[in-house]
């Protein structure tokens, strides 16, 4: 199968696909084709583990990591822990191209994306706050808390440092159940 | 998540990732998708890989940057791939993760560690042969 162009992305995301080889197809570079497929994956919030409404965190809030590298320069823009901005991976081809650094995060990649021109909105969706409530009502299961009290495998916080660690094989096994194919990075 | 490698006609590579993480990460944690070497990797003169999984297991291992630099060694992306898996399996057997690699001539691969619940790995692939996104899938280690 060796041939170009080609388009390869991870998971069965079609539309993502289609619209990386649309672009290359009507001339784009390859940097517009990954930032275009990326984009229609957060549009579309792929199986909920891309864009907005998904993957909420402790506190119900849902922020975005995105890359983008071009292999001819090796230069790199980066985005993490962005909140508010929907088109993460546009926001880290704006990292890429207007600044001189390789990785923004938090709050202050939001405000650079705003002066970029990006909008700012709620990132929360009804599907992001009832897995959200869900979690609350399941006393905050799964959980990645470790070595702390009260029993993070059993209850909610706030949590306190706690001075016996868990045994390392008890914590791998937990984590194995933790990421699986509805939650990834 | 989505990672992605995409090569022109003229072997110029590009790789990105988006994700909205894990669900009920502590605030403030960050994956292996901004991560470059880790998340996706791109080197025009080489090839590009990208994964997916456990971010905090994977980054670890820096897998993308593994799989570029073993396809510009001579291997072909699915041994890139695999190698890049096995080494974090040396050391997390039950990680929950795979990479798609792609090399400079086009020719791609997959890989990924096989855990309760995740036996195969599906991935897309567009290029002059299939001229529309396929579907492919490979067996986890």
């Amino acid at each position: 199968h060796a041939s170009l162009p080609l388009v390869i992305n991870t998971w069965p995301f079609k539309n993502a696909t289609f619209t990386a080889w649309s672009v290359l197809q009507a001339g784009g570079s390859v940097l517009d084709a990954v930032e275009r497929g990326c984009a229609r994956c957060e549009a579309e919030q792929c199986d909920g583990s891309v864009g907005y409404g998904g993957s909420p965190d402790e506190s119900g809030e849902t922020t975005l990591d995105a890359m983008i590298m071009n292999g001819n320069t090796m230069e790199v823009g980066a985005v993490a822990d962005l909140r508010r901005i929907k088109n993460a991976i546009g926001v880290a081809r704006a990292v890429l191209e207007r600044t001189d650094h390789t990785l923004l995060v938090g709050e202050s990649a939001s405000v650079f994306a705003e002066n970029m021109g990006f909008v700012a909105e709620d990132l929360t969706t009804n599907k992001s706050v009832n897995i959200f409530s869900q979690w609350l009502k399941g006393n905050c299961q799964p959980n990645y808390r470790k070595n702390v009290s009260p029993d993070p495998s059993t209850s909610c916080g706030p949590y306190r440092p706690r001075s016996t660690p868990t045994p390392r094989q008890q914590q791998q096994s937990e984590r194995t159940r933790h990421a699986n194919q509805r939650s990834h990075d | 998540t989505i990672g992605m490698v995409v090569l022109d006609g003229s072997g110029h590579i590009a790789a990105g990732t988006s994700t909205n993480g894990l669900t009920h990460k502590v605030p403030g944690r960050v994956g292996d998708s901004p991560i470059a070497g880790a998340g996706a990797y791109a080197d025009s003169s080489a090839g590009g890989a990208a994964a997916t999984g456990d971010g905090d297991v994977m980054m670890r291992f820096l897998p993308s940057y593994l799989a570029v630099e073993l396809m510009r060694a001579g291997a072909d992306p699915s041994a890139a791939c695999e190698a890049a898996i096995s080494r974090i399996k040396r050391h997390h057997s039950q990680f929950f993760g795979a990479i798609i690699c792609a090399n400079t001539t086009g020719h791609y691969g997959a890989a990924c560690n096989k855990v309760s619940g995740f036996t195969q790995f599906h991935f897309m692939v567009s290029n002059p042969e299939t001229d529309a996104p396929v579907l492919k899938s490979v067996d986890c280690l």
